[in-house]
């Protein structure tokens, strides 16, 4: 059902990255293969997989800024198994203020990932926190969106307006682009607010929203440190186990 | 000593918004007299003193956009005393993609904020998570940064980036600018990793950290609901004590 996917929410540090590498490295336990592509120029994803964005050359920014890269001179091998990535490099951040004088701007990603996404059993695009080009572009040749979310108050008038981009970007440039699930992200359990927040967002979204809750916990934010996913570095820990249930009801509702 | 202030990081979710908001709440009750400068669409700012970026028309983003619109037909009174608002609106989304063509596409902020900056003993400019044009405009004109950083190993990482950035811009276009001070947030007291990042903080920017810790604590994400800085809704809470403890800081610094 869903092939390509973005981890998208425009607001910082909900757990984009988190969320696509550690799923990713349950899904890759699964056996699925994954090509990661690193759209933000921070590259956190790439960190977080093994790579240096620093070294990438050339990088995601090359792709989007020159029509003689293909795509597939970025892809590499990733700490995971079965998972290749297509690292982010500083380039990136020249992206917005460069390609937007292009007619075609919006779809560059796609055309480029076209020659190597049907390699793969999932492409997992890793967004940065802001509605521009690079997003624009994720958002334009998924299918599918998923939206992390931490349970605070700022949380849910944010994904309003993710919403309605998200209903912009069908209208405009691509009709079949989903919401695959959001996912509530470092839960802090046994929290009025995180309680209250979770609620109101089942309310609102209630089937789009994974039963699977990947609580709080210090051991995934050594994922930088040991630049692979939870499952490679915590294996039995209880949010390695809720990563591979979410992988579950990811497969589930594909 | 400084009194142009950005809250700047390019990461997301680290605390720019709250640093700014209860820093202002606490200073507020000290008698000084502060403008809030929101330059973030997403009007973080604007909403957790009281009013609604969605209705603020004009707003910041008319204000860049448009050269007859005056700074002093954008700012209101806040929710706390002393202080006024210049609230975000949905346009900011626009000013990266429509001024960068003007020359001086990076004084704009600081042209129209000289009208009224004098009349406020200090001027906090929340900056969005990037560095795109807003954040060079708020840089531009500061006197000083204040760095809010979260102890997770990704955080040291951009830290550096922002410093050669911050450099870039001292260079280019505003000798002034100095980094005020960097505050650890949302600090989780008795957890490794936070410690072990926060003596290479101190390790590598020892004169610039703050004293004062803002530690993690459910009571501050509760601003978004009562739109005021804790000072305000929590006056004895320990977290407002140390929100009071890093404007004295701040202050001796001055
Ligand atoms: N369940 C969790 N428990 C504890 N820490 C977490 C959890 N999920 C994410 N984090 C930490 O929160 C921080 C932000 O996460 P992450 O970088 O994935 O967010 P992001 O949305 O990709 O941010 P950005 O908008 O900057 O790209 C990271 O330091 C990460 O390790
Ligand atoms: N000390 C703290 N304890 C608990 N929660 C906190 C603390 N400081 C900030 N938060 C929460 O963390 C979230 C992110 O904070 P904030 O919005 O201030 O970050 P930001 O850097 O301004 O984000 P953005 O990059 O999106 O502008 C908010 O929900 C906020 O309430
Ligand atoms: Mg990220
Ligand atoms: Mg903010």
């Amino acid at each position: 059902k869903h092939h390509v996917i973005s981890f998208a929410n425009q607001k910082g540090g909900v757990g984009k990255t988190t969320t696509c590498v550690n799923l990713a490295g349950a899904l890759s336990e699964k056996g699925k293969t994954i090509l990661l592509v690193d759209m933000d120029y921070q590259g956190n994803l790439t960190l977080g997989v093994g790579l240096d964005p620093g070294d990438s050359r050339p990088g995601m920014g090359d792709v989007l800024l020159y029509p003689e890269v293909s795509f597939r001179e970025v892809i590499h091998p990733s700490v995971i198994p079965n998972a290749d990535i297509a690292p982010a490099n500083l380039d990136l951040s020249k992206v917005d203020i460069n390609i937007d004088k292009r007619p075609e701007r919006h779809g560059i990603l796609h055309d480029k990932l076209h020659e190597v996404k049907d390699n793969y059993d999932y492409v997992f695009i890793d967004c940065p926190p802001a509605f521009n080009l690079l997003t624009v572009n994720s958002l334009s040749t998924s299918d599918g969106i998923i939206i992390p979310i931490q349970c605070y108050p700022y949380s849910l008038a944010g994904l309003n307006t993710l919403l309605e981009i998200i209903d912009d970007i069908r209208y405009a440039y691509n009709f079949d682009l989903e919401i695959a699930g959001i996912v509530p992200t470092a839960y802090e359990t046994n929290t009025r607010i995180a309680a209250d927040v979770l609620s109101e967002l089942h309310e609102r979204y209630g089937g789009k929203v994974y039963d699977t809750i990947i609580r709080k916990s210090v051991k995934v934010a050594e994922g930088p440190l040991h630049r692979k996913p939870m499952v490679m570095y915590a294996r039995s820990h209880p949010v390695s186990q809720a990563y591979r249930e979410l992988a579950e009801e990811f497969l589930r509702r594909e």
